[in-house]
């Protein structure tokens, strides 16, 4: 609990509380989405981006109606 | 259209999984497709190898990224058979290809499109009726933190960053929504799935989204 990789994720999880609340003051119905503590809130926002948003978006045409297959 | 479609219903849709500490929401939302529409069109519903895909397609870049699009050319192109997870199983890194004969293998993808559907949620919802799952690329910066509900705010569609499976709708409450399964295990989310408000492209959940032709 002394190390420096300790220290860093604590500082973290303290950070995601600040958004938690935030991101909460928006959720005023019943079905609104909630934002709290999970499996990702030691990380970083960066490296969160860094791991699990690696898609890569290529931009599609509009769609015009429905198509059959080629 | 009906006022709730759900694909899940139906058995078509393979359980959620977890990619892990490995960029691969790409090949996990084009497989995810595959097997359900090939379950649709009446076959048995089989889990297909994620790891094929993250091995073989090399316009990608494996745990490191990669685009729906570019892995669904690749398969159309190539007409490779994607094998059974079982014998292909995931490592959540990206390894060596594995080749197999041309026969070998469970399916391969005829065709797909891909459409910007932004503005346009009522014709999405008219594919998904029609061509089954959906692969979508999304903005999920904020899902970092996201529990469960419903999305409806905090959700950019300008930095699509993140593939997932539109796998059904609901428009019968209140606030109408898209059902989407994720790739981060079924402790994140609704068990694994995130619900998205219909209507405004919250999460450019409509600015990227394929279909498979099996």
């Amino acid at each position: 609990e002394d190390s420096e990789e300790f220290e860093r994720r604590y500082f973290y999880f303290q950070n995601a509380t600040k958004r938690h609340v935030s991101l909460n003051s928006f959720s005023s119905e019943l079905q609104s989405a909630q934002y709290g503590i999970n499996q990702f809130s030691d990380l970083s926002q960066e490296e969160f981006r860094d791991v699990y948003l690696r898609a890569v978006f290529h931009r599609a045409p509009p769609f015009s109606g429905l198509t059959a297959p080629k | 259209l009906p006022a709730k479609l759900d694909w899940r219903d139906k058995a078509v849709v393979a359980p959620v999984q977890d990619q892990g500490a490995c960029g691969s929401c790409w090949a996990f939302s084009v497989v995810g497709a595959i097997q359900s529409v090939r379950a649709i069109g009446g076959s048995q519903l089989v889990q297909l190898s994620v790891q094929q895909l993250i091995d073989c397609s090399f316009q990608n870049a494996g745990c490191s990224g990669g685009s729906p699009s570019s892995a669904l050319r690749w398969l159309e192109q190539t007409r490779l058979k994607l094998a059974t997870q079982s014998e292909y199983p995931y490592q959540a890194a990206t390894g060596i290809c594995r080749f197999f004969s041309p026969s070998h293998g469970v399916v391969a993808v005829r065709n797909f499109t891909a459409h910007d559907f932004s503005g346009q949620e009522e014709a999405m919802m008219a594919e998904l009726l029609q061509r089954g799952p959906l692969v979508a690329v999304v903005d999920a910066v904020s899902w970092q933190d996201y529990l469960g509900g419903i999305i409806q705010h905090h959700c950019s569609s300008h930095y699509s960053n993140h593939a997932v499976l539109v796998v059904g709708y609901d428009t019968t409450g209140n606030i109408p929504y898209w059902i989407v399964q994720n790739s981060w295990g079924t402790t994140w989310g609704n068990q694994g799935y995130v619900y998205i408000k219909m209507g405004g492209n919250i999460c450019g959940i409509a600015d990227s989204v394929a279909a498979v032709f099996l």
